[in-house]
């Protein structure tokens, strides 16, 4: 189901993104 | 880059989780009381409640009132993002506060939340604010999350 891949490559797209942010460290310049 | 306007509806749901009073409108946020509550709360040492009580309850439409809490409110923003988040805000993202003030306007009122977005990842509280972003809607958390990339690309010197 192309929809269901979709939703899941953009999940996946926002978990990666807000995960790695997470693991920047604080007051560190980008 | 993000539509500051879109960017702001999607902002705002977003500001709506800190639960502070007045934030149930993009109209509430232009005399900038909630989001010096918001900032209050992303960090309280910093944004302290000295500081909270220079920024004061707006009646009616004193623009004149609204104006000089927004730019307490950016000068004290840009002061934070340099001495503790060590990032620079290039001069596209600098909100023109009297056009928030003055007219509302939404495109200004969108980079000076994104400013706000941009303090609440990046602070030593930033887990449980990006936990937080991590449980609005897929379609909000999209927009916040070029709304980030766009600061973080731009800013660093």
């Amino acid at each position: 189901d192309p929809n269901m891949k979709a939703g899941t490559t953009s999940e996946g797209v926002l978990a990666n993104f807000f995960n790695s942010l997470l693991s920047k460290k604080t007051g560190t310049p980008a | 880059s993000v539509n500051k306007a879109e960017l702001c509806d999607s902002l705002l749901s977003w500001l709506k989780t800190f639960q502070v009073p007045s934030c149930t409108s993009k109209e509430d946020l232009t005399n900038g009381v909630a989001i010096a509550h918001v900032l209050h709360r992303i960090d309280p040492s910093w944004f302290n409640e000295a500081w909270l009580g220079r920024i004061k309850e707006e009646r009616g439409q004193n623009w004149r009132l609204k104006v000089s809490n927004l730019k307490k409110i950016l000068q004290s923003m840009l002061e934070y993002y340099h001495e503790v988040l060590l990032q620079q805000i290039s001069d596209d993202h600098l909100p023109d506060v009297n056009r928030i003030g003055e007219l509302n306007d939404v495109t200004e009122l969108g980079k000076l939340v994104q400013l706000v977005l941009g303090c609440a990842v990046s602070c030593e509280k930033k887990h449980e604010h990006i936990e937080q972003i991590m449980t609005l809607e897929e379609s909000v958390q999209h927009v916040v999350m070029t709304a980030i990339q766009e600061l973080l690309t731009k800013d660093t010197v």
